[in-house]
């Protein structure tokens, strides 16, 4: 899952339908509406008030082409409803020129696409699970809708878990899952920034891995809702990870001592661990680090203070040349912790609490103000 | 026909945050560098859960032409608030 960035300060929030579809029941959409509100609300301690007049908190109106957001609808097909995040507003609107239906598999069904619009109302953005609500198009009609345990983990992660009972609840709740042994703020990546691992997946985001812990990284700091366990976000990959890189074919490869994971997103590729031995001809154990290079798309890894090139097309995938040594990485230090290519065309190298910038066009760390290593804690983290 | 499968998933790489709004705006001539274009489509191919290849495939065209929601995939093209690291 996603989250915008913003949620509502209130857990009791109000809205109100101020323009109903033309060729729907007006009581039948009311009670979808409530019932596609009531998908958030069984999971969370929000509740949703329905009122005949402003002000409320989400005004939802059904409308065609351009209705005055400079957002305009394209007819039947394509784009069938938009929502604003709750820093905007939380408005939700709908195409009216679709042909909206209530339990039936004909049409666009209203309760799916509404329960989808509530949650951007409610702070979510898309998510790149298939299967979630959350997902940005539409799948269809499913007669037995039961929210993604992706969507669950989201909602939960702007509002919290339900603390009481209550409430529509179309399928039995799932069974409450044993809290993790996490901390509730990020307070541990400021006193004790050293990370295990760090890497981008193919969807662009970058995750931190510590221990038995994984940390989504924003803009500038620390993703809210994590850290979470290792266990849960890839299942099947232990803690302690050595090294972590995503590939140009779009999986995640895993490095713990002298074994290796694939991952394809969160699933595991089948039968793993694997030796790297096996996999990675040429490779040690026991690595420090690894990524990819965006400039060849080779695969680099560390450990103290050499470094091996690993070309998956080529026999033998690494050359006889290497090992080299680490210091022709201008101003890199020996026995990393980590390293990343980032998106902004940067490689990134962690040692303990800091971190260094490496330029490719100079083919050394950077010399900037202020000066690298930097403290990995403010920069990466948002620790202040 | 190319021409008109290449404008369709410009306009929707466009709307849903993948490219600049500027890519679709026809008074600037809407050039792209490749790269641009080839990360606009693998962006999207990623996130969609299909085969990253940076190429328009079929699968890729179908998954554009599905009904979806309009709000964008992607928030604040270009922005560069990350280079502060």
């Amino acid at each position: 899952y996603a989250l915008q960035g913003s949620r509502w300060k209130v857990k009791a929030l109000t809205y109100r339908i101020s323009k109903y579809p033309k060729k729907l029941n007006r009581q039948e959409v009311d009670k979808e509406v409530l019932k596609a509100f009531s998908v958030w609300s069984d999971y969370t301690d929000l509740t949703f008030t329905a009122k005949r007049a402003n002000p409320v908190h989400i005004e939802i109106r059904f409308e065609e082409g351009e209705h005055g957001d400079g957002d305009p609808f394209d007819g039947q097909g394509g784009t069938l409803a938009h929502a604003y995040f709750p820093v905007y507003g939380g408005d939700a609107h709908f195409d009216d020129a679709e042909y909206w239906t209530i339990n039936s598999a004909r049409g666009t069904n209203l309760f799916q696409v509404a329960a989808h619009e509530f949650g951007h109302s409610l702070g979510l953005s898309h998510s790149d699970v298939r299967s979630a609500l959350m997902a940005p198009f539409y799948r269809g009609y499913d007669p037995v809708f039961r929210l993604d345990s992706d969507d669950i983990q989201g909602i939960q992660a702007l509002y919290g878990k339900k603390t009481t009972g209550g409430g529509y609840n179309p399928v039995p709740a799932p069974k409450p899952q044993p809290k993790p042994n996490v901390p509730s703020d990020n307070n541990e990546m400021c006193t004790d920034p050293k990370i295990d691992t760090v890497f981008n997946t193919h969807d662009g985001a970058t995750y931190a891995f510590k221990g038995n812990q994984y940390y989504k990284l924003t803009e500038n700091a620390i993703a809210e809702g994590y850290p979470k366990l290792i266990s849960q976000g890839w299942p099947g990959l232990p803690g302690n990870i050595d090294a972590a890189f995503t590939y140009k074919n779009g999986k995640t490869y895993f490095f713990q001592g002298s074994k290796y994971w694939r991952y394809s997103g969160r699933q595991m590729d089948g039968d793993y661990p694997k030796d790297i031995s096996d996999g990675f001809t040429g490779i040690p154990d026991n690595l420090d680090a690894a990524l990819v290079w965006g400039g060849n798309g080779k695969i680099y890894f560390y450990k103290g203070t050499k470094f091996w090139r690993f070309d998956p097309l080529k026999r033998p995938p690494v050359k006889s040349t290497y090992p080299k040594p680490l210091s022709n990485w201008e101003g890199v230090p020996n026995s990393i912790d980590a390293a990343l290519q980032y998106t902004n065309g940067y490689t990134y190298f962690f040692k303990g609490n800091k971190y260094y910038r490496f330029n490719d066009r100079t083919f050394s760390v950077d010399d900037a103000n202020p000066p690298f290593p930097r403290p990995t804690a403010h920069w990466w983290f948002g620790c202040s | 026909a190319p021409v008109q499968k290449t404008t369709q998933a410009e306009i929707y790489l466009s709307q849903f945050g993948y490219l600049p709004p500027s890519a679709r705006n026809p008074a600037n001539g809407g050039l792209l560098d490749s790269s641009t274009w080839s990360k606009a489509i693998m962006d999207f191919q990623g996130f969609a859960g299909v085969n990253v290849t940076g190429e328009l495939d079929e699968e890729t065209m179908e998954l554009m032409a599905l009904p979806r929601c309009g709000v964008k995939d992607k928030v604040g093209f270009g922005t560069d608030s990350r280079s502060k690291r």
